[in-house]
Formats: structure tokens, C-alpha cells, sequence
């Protein structure tokens, strides 16, 4: 990994200092491990500056390796950029709180709002899912099936528009006493104006107390874009990182947070409704660097 | 001489934007801007002519990409068998209704579905409704049911009723689930046993987003069964899924179809020419 090359990189140092000309060969191998990691060319960039400006100058600890001393910058920078991250679901006040799910085609949405559901029950919360995707073959199926399995309800209209629809569910949740809606969009490009417009219409109707960017952690360099426009038209709270169980680095998340400047906030690590965790950017950072 | 310079090296930053931003990786990228370096001490690109460099190095990825065969290839005699698997999500099963579209509608072949996602709630509901909307037969079992089961009576319908091609829609799994993978290979050994040289084609599908991790999702399948062409869906956005030529490099597995939409009819052979304008058009 990035330790073993830049161990490699340092291995004839001899300066007690490292500067600007030193650190040169170990800026190269982290753009390396960060390209294969999937951050964004552009994310990259901005980050080895940031990591320059805090190498340079830096005395060499002598407990530690040179290459360790700047493996540990990078690593701080990493987890700095990544952070800081708030975990807590949205308080209910008059209305319940409402969470909106948003993202690109199969990253994980209405697999995600299942867990979500499933995770604020076991907090006391008492949950409604909006089936909000009416364009996909049985994806009002899918979700009423994953609500029954946790038992919580799902709230469907297989024949309304989705902004409409959104606003009943959110009503007959304040009617049933349920204090969080959590609405699960269908997905679509960033591109596509007419469907993002429909987001823009929901948000219009029932206000979002936080609003997800749900993206596949094997996203490559798309994430800037996807990410950039979703921000831009709905305004992020945060981002989900899904399928994190895979070999997936997962540098779509460096790239998410550099471009909206919102963290991600959870990430998926299975199939299952209990599969939920909270990001933790030195967690993550550590894989990204590989 | 003119071609002593060495490229401008705003013209190679330009270039290398390029092929990252696609998903070609940064060890592929590297490896095109040192052909480009090479045609350039050969005279074929003045330093700083940037449209040069831009032809060239179309050139370079469209000879990496291959010229291949992207049709579904007919076995002897019916069935035809297309086993289609690939990761969570990436389009699978909408890519199955899009090739039953295809092969009935643009090669006349009768055409027979397998619903062997037993496991995602409303899997096999959902490839129902792409059944009943493109009037084509499905085998199908309860989710829950064993996907084995499922593949083994389709085949056994497919035999009966000499329909052209079986194609067969497996559960989304990560490659580095081995249990679910050696799953994928049991489905495999069922069909291949029931209809002798099936799998004729074995269709992974990725999601154009999918960034260095394609490459890894190509190796592993291709261990578990011997995936014959990669249909490259969600073309119709922003990526452009460039982790493909790493797969060719290594792995030697073509592109056979691009999905460019959510509907039936979103699906065209891999055309490179056309592949090709998208990345430098
Ligand atoms: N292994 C794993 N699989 C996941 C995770 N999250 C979702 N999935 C799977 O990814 C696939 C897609 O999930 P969906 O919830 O249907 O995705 P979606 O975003 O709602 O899809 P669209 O509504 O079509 O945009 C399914 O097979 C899920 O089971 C995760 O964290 N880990
Ligand atoms: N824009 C676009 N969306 C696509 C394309 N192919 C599939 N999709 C969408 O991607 C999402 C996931 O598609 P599925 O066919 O359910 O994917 P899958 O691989 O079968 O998913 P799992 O079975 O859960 O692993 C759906 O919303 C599809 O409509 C494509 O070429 N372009
Ligand atoms: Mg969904
Ligand atoms: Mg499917």
C-alpha cells in the first residue's frame, strides 16, 4: 500500500527536515493511491497542496520513519478534509422531521431508506417510508416489502405524481402520530432536468429537514459531477455511502465532500435492513489511502 | 527541429484530464501519454498541437478497445443460453428487458426470461413486469425459492419449448462475497449441465460510474464463470465508464452492449467509433 511506497520513497533520507524538494517523490505515490482510490483528479490536486503546505518544514520525530511522519500527515489531512461529522436524525416539532433520499440509478436508495427506517425505530423514533420512486417496475413492491419486514409503514400511491404524493404521506404520518418520514425518491442522472426539477418540486412541497446524497461507494470519478449538481439544485445535508462491504476504496467520498462541502454522514455495509453505520472519517481515510 | 521540443505540457495536462476523468485509471492514462510521448519523437505530433495529440491518442484507446464481435453469438441449435451477473445495482435486471427487447425485436429470436434474483425483495417482481410489457415468457419462482432450481426449469422450458435464447437474471452480489459467488457458479454448472455448452454468453454487467473497482468486479467474476462481454450500462450519463480498457488490457473481455436509458429500447451494440466521439467527440 501507500506506507510500503513511500517507505521505499524515504529510504535514503537523510535531511532532519522535509522540504519542498524531498517530499516531491511521496507526493507522486499519494496521487497515485489516491487516483486508483477513485477521488477526483481536480480533489487530488487541491489535496497535495493542502498536504505540501503541511509537510514542509516539518522536523523529523525521531521515533518515527520520515515515511511514517508523512504518511501521518497525509492520514490528518485526509480525516480533516473528511470531517467533522454530525450522526443525529432530524427532531420531530409540530410536523415530523423528514428525510429525503436523492442519488443516481441503483446506488442503494430504497435499500437505504429501509435501514435508515430500521435505525431510528431502534432509537425510539417512530418511522413512515414514502414510497416516492413511481417510474420503476415494482419499486413500490420492493420498499412495502422491506417496510414489512421491519414493520414499519410504508405510505404508496401507485397512480399520484411523486411531489403530490410525498405531501399525503408526510399528512398521514403527522395524522398516525409517526414523528420521521423518510421519502424514497427514484433515481436519476443529474442531467436530466425534468427529473431533477421533480426533486425540486418535492422539496417545494414537504421541506426536508435533511437530504441524502445516496452514492455506490465503487463510484469513480463521477462523483464530482453527480455530487456538484445534486448540491446545486437541492442543497445536501450530507451524504450515504453504500456497498462499503466491498473492496470499493470508496474515494467518491473525499470527492463529495471537497465539492459540497457537506460529509458523508452513514454507510451502507450489507444487504440487510440492519446494515447502517455511522461514517468515521479516520476509518475511511485509512482505506482510501489503501 | 520541430518535433525535438518535447510536448507542451499544458497539452499533456489536458490530455491526462481526459482519460482520468473518464475512469481510465492512472496507470492506463500514464501508459497512453507515453505512446503519445513516442509518437511524438516519431513526428507524428508537433509539441504543441493539441488537436494532433487529441487524434492520436483516440487512435491509441480505439486500438486498445478492439474491434470485436459485440453481437450475442447463436449456439448450434436452440437454446442459446446469456447468463447476465454483475454487482449490486448496476442494471442488471433492466438490461435483461432491454436485450429480450433486442433479441426479439432486432433479430426476430424468441426469447425466454429466467428469474433467478430469489433473494432482493421484489426482484423477481420486477423483471415480471418487463415480461408482461415486452410479451415475453418468464420461469419463475417465489422469492426465497433456490435460484438453481429456478435456472434448472427454465432451461428445462427453454428445451421444451426450442426457444431461441434463455436469458437468466442472477442476484446483484459483491465479488468479494465468496459464498455468493460460488452461488453465481452452481446457477452456471445447472444450465451448463441441463443445455451442453451453455452459457453461450455470460453478460457482466457494470454501471459507466464505476471507477478503478471495475477492474477487480471483471477479475473475480471472470474466475467464478467465464464471462464472455461486458454490457456497459448508465452510458447516457456524464461517466463514461473508461475502466473498460483496463479490463480489455488485462483481462481480455470485450464490450458487447451500452445501455443508454431506463427503457427497453436503450441498448445498442458496443459501437467503438461511436464510444470513441463520446470521450473525444
Ligand atoms: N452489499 C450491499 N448491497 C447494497 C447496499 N445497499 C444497497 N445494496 C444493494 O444494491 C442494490 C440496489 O439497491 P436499491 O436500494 O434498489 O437501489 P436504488 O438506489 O433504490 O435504485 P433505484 O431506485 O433504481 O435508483 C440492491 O441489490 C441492494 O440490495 C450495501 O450497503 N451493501
Ligand atoms: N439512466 C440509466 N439507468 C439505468 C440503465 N440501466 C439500468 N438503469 C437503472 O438503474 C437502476 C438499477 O437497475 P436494475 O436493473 O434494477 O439493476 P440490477 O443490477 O438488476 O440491481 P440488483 O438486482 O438490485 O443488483 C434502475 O433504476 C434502472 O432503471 C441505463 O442504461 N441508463
Ligand atoms: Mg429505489
Ligand atoms: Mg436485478
Amino acid at each position: 500500500g501507500l506506507t510500503a511506497a513511500l517507505s521505499k520513497v524515504f529510504a535514503g533520507f537523510a535531511g532532519r527536515k522535509l522540504t519542498e524538494a524531498n517530499i516531491q517523490e511521496g507526493l507522486r505515490q499519494v496521487r497515485l493511491a489516491l487516483l486508483e482510490a477513485d477521488v477526483h483528479y481536480q480533489v487530488v490536486k487541491d489535496f497535495l497542496g493542502k498536504v505540501s503546505v503541511r509537510a514542509v518544514g516539518d522536523e523529523v520525530v525521531k521515533s518515527v520513519t520520515p515515511a511514517q511522519q508523512f504518511v501521518k500527515v497525509v492520514h490528518d489531512e485526509l480525516v480533516a478534509l473528511l470531517g467533522p461529522v454530525d450522526h443525529s436524525l432530524p427532531v420531530a416539532t409540530q410536523t415530523p422531521a423528514v428525510v429525503m433520499l436523492v442519488g443516481l440509478q441503483g446506488s442503494g436508495k430504497t435499500t437505504t431508506a429501509a435501514k435508515l427506517a430500521r435505525l431510528a425505530q431502534k432509537k425510539g423514533r417512530r418511522p413512515l417510508l414514502v414510497a416516492a420512486d413511481v417510474r420503476r417496475p415494482a419499486a413500490i413492491e420492493q420498499l412495502q416489502a422491506l417496510g414489512a419486514k421491519i414493520e414499519v409503514p410504508v405510505h404508496a400511491e401507485p397512480r399520484s405524481q411523486a411531489p403530490a404524493l410525498c405531501a399525503n404521506g408526510v399528512a398521514a404520518a403527522a395524522k398516525a402520530g409517526r414523528d420521521l418520514v423518510i421519502l424514497d425518491t427514484g433515481g436519476r442522472l443529474h442531467i436530466d432536468d425534468e427529473l431533477m426539477e421533480e426533486l425540486s418540486e418535492i422539496r417545494r412541497r414537504v421541506p426536508p429537514d435533511r437530504t441524502y446524497l445516496v452514492t455506490d461507494a465503487m463510484t469513480g470519478q463521477d462523483a464530482l459531477a453527480s455530487a456538484s449538481e445534486f448540491h446545486r439544485r437541492l442543497g445536501l445535508s450530507g451524504a450515504i455511502l453504500t456497498k462499503m462491504d466491498g473492496d470499493a476504496r470508496g474515494g467518491a467520498a473525499l470527492s463529495i465532500k471537497s465539492v459540497t462541502k457537506v460529509p458523508v454522514v452513514y454507510v451502507g455495509v450489507s444487504e440487510t435492513v440492519d446494515g447502517l453505520e455511522e461514517f468515521h472519517p479516520d476509518r475511511v481515510a485509512t482505506r482510501i489511502l489503501g | 527541429s520541430l518535433f525535438a521540443r518535447p510536448l507542451d505540457p499544458s497539452v499533456l495536462q489536458d490530455l491526462e484530464a481526459l482519460l482520468l476523468g473518464a475512469d481510465f485509471g492512472p496507470a492506463v492514462a500514464a501508459r497512453l501519454l507515453s505512446a503519445i510521448e513516442a509518437d511524438r519523437k516519431a513526428g507524428l505530433v508537433p509539441p504543441a498541437d493539441a488537436g494532433a495529440a487529441l487524434a492520436r491518442l483516440r487512435a491509441h484507446v480505439g486500438e486498445g478497445l478492439g474491434r470485436g464481435d459485440p453481437a450475442v453469438r447463436l449456439a448450434p441449435a436452440p437454446p442459446t443460453v446469456v447468463l447476465v451477473c454483475g454487482v449490486n445495482g448496476v442494471g442488471k435486471t433492466t438490461s435483461i428487458a432491454k436485450l429480450a427487447w433486442h433479441l426479439r425485436e432486432e433479430r426476430g429470436l424468441s426469447v425466454l426470461l429466467a428469474a433467478c434474483d430469489t433473494f432482493r425483495a421484489a426482484a423477481v417482481e420486477q423483471l415480471e413486469v418487463w415480461a408482461r410489457r415486452l410479451r415475453v415468457e418468464i420461469v419463475r419462482q417465489p422469492t426465497g425459492a433456490d435460484a438453481g432450481a429456478v435456472a434448472y426449469d427454465a432451461a428445462e422450458a427453454a428445451l421444451a419449448r426450442k426457444t431461441d435464447v434463455l436469458v437468466v437474471d442472477t442476484a446483484g452480489r459483491l465479488h468479494t462475497r465468496e459464498p455468493l459467488m460460488a452461488e453465481l457458479g452452481k446457477i452456471r454448472r445447472v444450465l451448463s449441465r441441463k443445455i451442453p455448452g451453455s452459457p453461450h454468453e455470460t453478460l457482466l454487467v457494470l454501471d459507466a460510474t464505476v471507477g478503478q473497482n471495475g477492474l477487480a468486479q471483471a477479475r473475480v467474476f471472470r474466475e467464478a464463470v467465464e464471462v464472455t462481454g461486458i454490457f456497459l450500462a448508465k452510458l447516457d450519463g456524464t461517466a463514461k465508464g473508461g475502466i473498460v480498457l483496463a479490463i480489455q488490457d488485462a483481462l481480455g473481455i470485450p464490450v458487447k452492449f451500452v445501455g443508454t436509458g431506463e427503457t427497453p429500447e436503450d441498448i445498442a451494440p458496443f459501437d467503438r467509433e461511436r464510444y470513441l466521439d463520446g470521450l473525444f467527440g
